[in-house]
């Protein structure tokens, strides 16, 4: 039991670098926030690129990287941003 | 369906295409039909015509990469990002890359070129992203049958948005 409850947190830490990749190449245009705007892991500028991601994507707003929104992110993909770029 | 900003268009009717770097995993000449065909499928929609130059430059230029080559948009390796292509312009605009860790196919068993293919002739034509799921132009992969396939209503609107219809004699 105990490996499997050290299996959870290292696939979330996954999905959450994976998420934090995907946003970072589809949902920032390259004129781009400040740096200082992407601010900490999980920070308000994040969330708020999950719910455009959500948006576009016609998923359940929630803000958070439920089930729906990695399954979304691990598909396979145009490399073309869906923001204005 | 959604256009870029400043909704890019090419200012004539007929464009030329050439592929330069070819994949290993699909035979020269599948691939040209894929494209062809590709094409074809926005041609039917818009007076735009498409002509195949195999040297020098052409409006848009096709290649299979691989990893970080050149344009600032490096490719990923398998699955990921599968292809991207430029807006309409002069230099990289209108260039479209398939990412060459793919395994492509003219079917179902990899990633059918002809379906990435239709998809990034429409960035090279001046459409952005859909959030129309049953569009071409949505951003995630979804096989289409190469073979009498019709574009998209979605599609269809948007590319018309640019270019207008093409008269039907």
């Amino acid at each position: 039991a105990p490996s499997v409850s050290a299996a959870a947190p290292r696939t979330t830490q996954n999905n959450y670098h994976l998420a934090q990749a995907y946003l970072d190449k589809y949902y920032t245009s390259k004129a781009g926030p400040q740096v200082g705007e992407m601010g900490a892991p999980g920070g308000r500028a994040l969330i708020k690129k999950i719910k455009e991601l959500q948006a576009f994507f016609g998923l359940r707003i929630t803000g958070k990287l439920d089930r729906p929104t990695m399954d979304m992110i691990k598909r396979p993909r145009c490399g073309v941003p869906d923001v204005a770029n | 369906y959604r256009l870029f900003p400043g909704e890019p268009k090419w200012k004539k009717n007929t464009l030329t295409y050439r592929i330069s770097k070819y994949t290993s995993s699909m035979s020269p000449a599948e691939v040209d039909k894929a494209v062809e065909m590709a094409l074809q499928a926005w041609g039917s929609a818009v007076p735009l015509s498409f002509i195949r130059v195999n040297s020098g430059e052409a409006d848009i230029m096709i290649s299979f990469e691989t990893g970080d080559h050149g344009d600032s948009y490096p490719f990923d390796g398998p699955r990921g990002t599968l292809a991207h292509a430029f807006a309409p312009g002069e230099g990289l605009g209108g260039d479209t890359h398939f990412d060459n860790a793919e395994k492509w196919t003219m079917g179902m068993n990899g990633f059918n070129l002809f379906t990435v293919a239709a998809h990034e002739f429409g960035h090279a034509l001046g459409l952005a992203h859909s959030t129309d799921p049953s569009a071409l132009m949505y951003p995630t992969y979804k096989y289409q049958h190469p073979y009498g396939f019709h574009l998209p209503k979605d599609d269809v609107k948007g590319i018309q948005a640019l270019y207008g219809p093409r008269k039907t004699l």
